[in-house]
């Protein structure tokens, strides 16, 4: 049990970095020193069960370490970073994301979405909900979901975007 | 695996019987106007998956299935049971798997694979298998709660690598 | 005492319902009877500090009652009627809200706006923080925050819109 | 009465001095990209009012005060205190009211209204007359509490109704 977490802990604490790296990486900038620092730490080294599992996210140009210091967009991003390292470990084949996106100024939306449309595959499926055009405008196919007043009821309608030219 | 689709009756704001084919979409969104159903879509995916009632909004599981008219009296003409099911395909395999559950008036919920009645224990296991993990929900963000991955405790965090390891 | 209590308890009951209709309005229709019904109530009519206020709003053409069957974008509504209702008691002389607007769609974060830019007066003002354009592109004025990286600090510009034709 | 300007000396974020006007505009927003500091420009305001840490994101007092590193040591060229200056026009004064509040390393606060130092009581009290009612808080939704409003507890609303009335 103890070897099965600290496997399990190491492949995330290795893969959170350049995951948060990748969510917060100027697209545009050549540097490959682009995007913030993530880490992971646990209080008790020797006992993992007893102690908990510190996270540690900086988003670039930052210095601060703590993560009540985090703006509400900056934690998204953040919280976004260590779902996608955790699921890693073991991938589900889908992930279904409600609205994470409404916290993001412009620039976030299209670094999350840009992330979305790099690492969804036959065999990760992203469903995401969104109010945003920035990030429904980039997926694969819509879901486009309406009231039909007179029946009292939801419906529901699908696009294939990759039938339209871009 | 992927999600190949789904089909609701009854459930929540959907009357009747509504399909939705994913298609070969790796990246689908759901849109939709303020308190059109897009968050009771997310409610049928995670209630096919054998989620418990209090994730998905409602006090009881009788609250899930369509009614027309509020204040605890359901009209005659309300539905009595809703169910989802979800269209699934195991990576290689040839066929799709049916996932389908239940819910009657009582609360009850009864899970089926490909037509077959069978445990919840049998149900959660299959989706093991496929690293769909229920108790961990570490693929679903509900409305709201993205904030609080980042900010929960270290002891919660520590609860759920257990649960994903 | 309770006298100041159900006085107050009148007057917001008495307010909620315009208000929320108001916000809940599709703006190009002409019926009077559009938006929504909202109302309060006391648990125990006798003593009111014994029992609670419940609220109870209704979206157009949506027949629930409690409040819990609320869609993420309807509740936000339904909390700004009871914010704005119940500070027109005694009212303020001005709002800060951060964000209000995150879980509103296109037509909701206008209505938002067109609410604050009737209602904004000498002895109100409203000051808004938001990343939607379709709210700020509604104010007098904005005040454009930044952060200065060179000098690890944030600034803040001031924009008079007014000066500005439309 | 209307809130006329702000000054900001070393409020979390903001180093040194910064002044905002708000003119004659009865709609302002602040708008700028993640982590830019508008909601520290938020608990600027809510400080001066006399709102306490807690709701400011903060767990003690001293944490307003602008730092450049973080990990609990400051750097020795950081700012020892930090203030707020809120410029308020009572309706129908001719003059303008400079609300002030100073918090020091040792996490103490002091209240000045027009330069002259003041008890919270006095300075709370002044508010009042202006129906700023800190305890209320029925004027400030701070970031992402918006829906918490319309789904609190009746009890928590009677309490509402009566720090109000
Ligand atoms: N059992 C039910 N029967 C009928 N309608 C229901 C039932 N349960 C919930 N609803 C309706 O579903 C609506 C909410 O839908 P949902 O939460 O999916 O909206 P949404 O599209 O996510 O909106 P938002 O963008 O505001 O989050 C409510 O208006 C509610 O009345
Ligand atoms: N005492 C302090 N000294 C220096 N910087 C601070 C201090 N307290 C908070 N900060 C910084 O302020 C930033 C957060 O600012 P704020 O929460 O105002 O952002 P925001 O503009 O509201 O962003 P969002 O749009 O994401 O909500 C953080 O990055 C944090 O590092
Ligand atoms: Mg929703
Ligand atoms: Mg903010």
């Amino acid at each position: 049990r103890k070897e099965l977490f600290e496997s399990c802990f190491d492949f995330v604490n290795e893969h959170i970095e350049p995951i948060y790296k990748e969510l917060t990486k100027d697209p545009n900038s050549t540097t490959e020193l682009g995007g913030g620092q993530a880490t992971l730490t646990l209080e008790d080294e020797d006992e993992p069960f007893n102690g908990g599992v510190k996270y540690h996210a900086t988003p670039p140009l930052k210095r601060f370490k703590d993560m009540e210091y985090l703006s509400g967009g900056e934690k998204t991003v953040a919280a976004l970073a260590l779902l996608f390292a955790i699921n890693s470990y073991q991938p589900s084949p889908f992930f279904v994301l409600d609205e994470v996106d409404a916290a993001l100024d412009h620039t976030n939306v299209e670094r999350i979405a840009a992330y979305i449309r790099k690492h969804g595959n036959k065999d990760l499926q992203f469903i995401i909900i969104s109010l945003k055009n920035t990030m429904f405008e980039k997926s694969d196919a819509l879901v486009g979901v309406f009231r039909q007043q007179t029946e009292n009821s939801s419906k529901a309608l699908t696009l294939d975007l990759n039938k339209y030219a871009d | 695996g992927r999600l190949v689709g789904l089909e609701l009756s009854n459930f929540k704001s959907y009357k009747g019987t509504v399909k939705i084919g994913f298609g070969d979409s790796n990246f689908t969104s759901i849109i939709g106007p303020n308190g059109s159903g897009k968050s009771n879509m997310m409610d049928a995916i995670s209630f096919v998956l054998g989620v418990r009632s209090n994730d998905l909004r409602s006090s009881g599981m009788k609250d899930l299935i369509h009614r027309s008219v509020r204040d605890s009296q359901s009209s005659n003409d309300d539905p009595t049971s809703a169910y989802v099911k979800a269209f699934y395909k195991v990576t290689d395999a040839s066929e799709i798997t049916e996932l389908m559950r239940i819910v009657n008036l009582s609360g009850e919920t009864i899970y089926k694979i490909n037509g077959k009645t069978t445990s919840f224990k049998n149900y959660s296991d299959w989706l093991a298998k496929e690293n769909i993990l229920i108790k961990a929900k570490n693929f679903l963000v509900f409305q709201g709660d993205v904030e609080t991955i980042a900010s929960q405790s270290s002891l919660e965090l520590t609860k759920l690598f257990e649960q994903v390891s």
